[in-house]
Formats: C-alpha cells, structure tokens, sequence
C-alpha cells in the first residue's frame, strides 16, 4: 500500500491511499485503502489522513475518520489522536501506521509495525525513512 | 500563505535493517524521494493539494517496489485486484475503486470517480469499464506481474498447505 497526504498554500489537504491488497487474498476480497473514512481522508482546517496495514482492522476501528474526529471533537494533536486510534487496531490485534497533516500543516508518522516506508518533503527540502526509531 | 507540505508512506509492516540490503534500502529511499519530487513540484508551483497527492503516488503505483500498480501483490487465484481512494478536504469530495485488474493507475480512476461522477465509489468489472470509459490508460492484468510477487505468493500457498496438513495430522 502507498498513499499521500498534503497542505497547498491555500491551506488546502486532500490525501490518497493505492495497493494491491493482500498476498494470495481471496477473490472479491477489499480491504480499507478504497474506504473513505478507513484507510483515507481530508477535511480543511482538520487533517488529512492516508494508512497502511492490515484492512480488516482498519475498517473496524475507521482508523482515518477516528483520527479526524479526535482532532476536530476532542481537541487532540494530530500524533496523539493517531497514537490512539491506532491502539484500538492493536486491541484488535492489528497493525500497520499512517500518515497525518493537520491543518496547519504539521505532520505525524505514527505506526506500531517494525517499521514504515515514509518520507516528507516541504520548502526546506526532502527527508525519508524506513524503520523504527528514526 | 500557508507553507505547503506533502508526505507519503509506502508501505508498514516487519521492515528491519537485518533483512534489508543496502541496496535495497538505497532503492527505497530513491523511490520515495522520487515520489516527493513528483508531489513538491505541484506544491512549490502553487498547484492543489489534490493534484499533489495523485502526483506523488502515481511513480509508485508504476514502481515494481511497492504493493500498488506494477509491484502489487497477487491474489490467491493468482491475478490481480487493485484498491485506490482520494478525498479532496475543500468540500470533502472523494472517489474510489475496489477490485480493479486493468486500470494502469487506479488512483487515477478514483480521482476521475470523484471528478467525472456522482458517485464516491465503483467496484469491479464497472470500474474497470468506468475507468476506460474516462479514457484511462488500460492493460492486461499480467502489467502487475513481477517475479518477486509470484514467488511471495507460492510460498503463502505452500504454507496454507503445510498449516492444513499439519491440522489434520
């Protein structure tokens, strides 16, 4: 799975999640990466969300939705709201991160598997990642 | 003005610098760096965050490195069916396709859901001819093909088989 989120100058988010699925997943099988709510979404002002990871879990807990309500209701940052939907998947006994912009454009890599690929990039330049710890 | 920002992920899961070569770190990093670019060169430019996140994960939906597009994994059946959503946070518009097999870039078909529809999501046989309707690139479903996938796939059915006949002594 690969996704995107962004903040244009406007102030503007939008985020975006691909994959390929699951190794040998049955036939008709979809996981959260086309489920608004699940794996992606972007409200102005709030924040945009893209996740990766196992989808039955992620659908269960709307992991993105979860993230962007905790945000916008509760008043949580963007790392502790993710941090905390992303313990739900845990309980449930998934795993997987996300990716997170708020909407003034501060950023948050959160996941609770060995590691994630990710990178950000802004008008200070380009930096990238892989494992735990970095 | 608000300072633009974009960030990607492509991918979590068991990710350890034992199991990784230098290599294959390096072609990591180049990817993603490559798929900053492609996003930062809207943003910088004054293009939407909209446009910015397609273009970011466009190079690594066609990078055989990532579980997207060109690279993605194979079914049990052995073939192939892509998932891709967008959300647009101005008017909280969105589009979508699951199950996808011959949509070159899915995330594509889901902006032009989004943009070229009334709908949020399509599935299946309707997204595909949804997405060739729209004038989308096509391809047969062997595109996604790669060596390295084929060969996850054996060994997750050879295990399915092992795990069966271990139960059943």
């Amino acid at each position: 799975t690969v996704g995107a989120v962004a903040i244009d100058q406007d102030g503007n988010l939008a985020a975006a999640t691909t994959t390929g699925g699951m190794t040998a997943k049955a036939a008709g099988r979809i996981g959260d990466s086309p489920l608004i709510g699940a794996a992606t979404y972007a409200e102005n002002g709030v924040c945009a969300v893209s996740a990766t990871g196992h989808g039955e879990y992620f659908i269960r807990v709307g992991v993105a939705k979860t993230i962007c309500d905790r945000v916008k209701l509760a008043g949580d940052g963007i790392e502790s709201a993710a941090e905390s939907a992303l313990a739900e998947v845990a309980e449930l006994g998934g795993d997987g991160g996300v990716i997170v912009l708020d909407g003034d454009g501060g950023y948050a890599f959160v996941f609770n598997s060995e590691g994630m690929y990710r990178g950000v990039v802004d008008a200070s330049g380009a930096r990238t990642a892989i494992y735990g710890g970095e | 003005m608000t300072e633009w920002r974009l960030v990607v992920h492509g991918g979590a899961g068991v990710i350890t610098r034992e199991g990784m070569s230098p290599e294959k770190e390096a072609a990591y990093t180049a990817a993603l760096e490559t798929a900053l670019e492609a996003g930062a060169a809207v943003l910088r430019n004054g293009g939407s965050a909209l446009d910015a996140v397609e273009a970011a994960v466009i190079p690594m939906e066609d990078d055989p490195l990532f579980n997207s597009g060109h690279g993605a994994v194979f079914t049990a059946a052995g073939t192939h069916e892509l998932d891709a959503s967008i959300m647009d946070g101005r008017a909280r518009n969105a589009g979508a396709v699951a199950g996808v097999t011959r949509v070159r870039n899915p995330i594509k078909a889901a902006r032009a859901v989004m943009d070229k529809s009334e709908h949020v999501m399509f599935a299946g046989s309707g997204a595909d001819a949804f997405a060739e309707a729209q004038g989308l690139d096509m391809v047969d479903n062997s595109y996604f093909d790669t060596d390295r996938r084929r060969q996850s796939l054996e060994r997750v059915l050879e295990e399915r088989v092992r795990t069966a006949a271990d139960r059943h002594g």
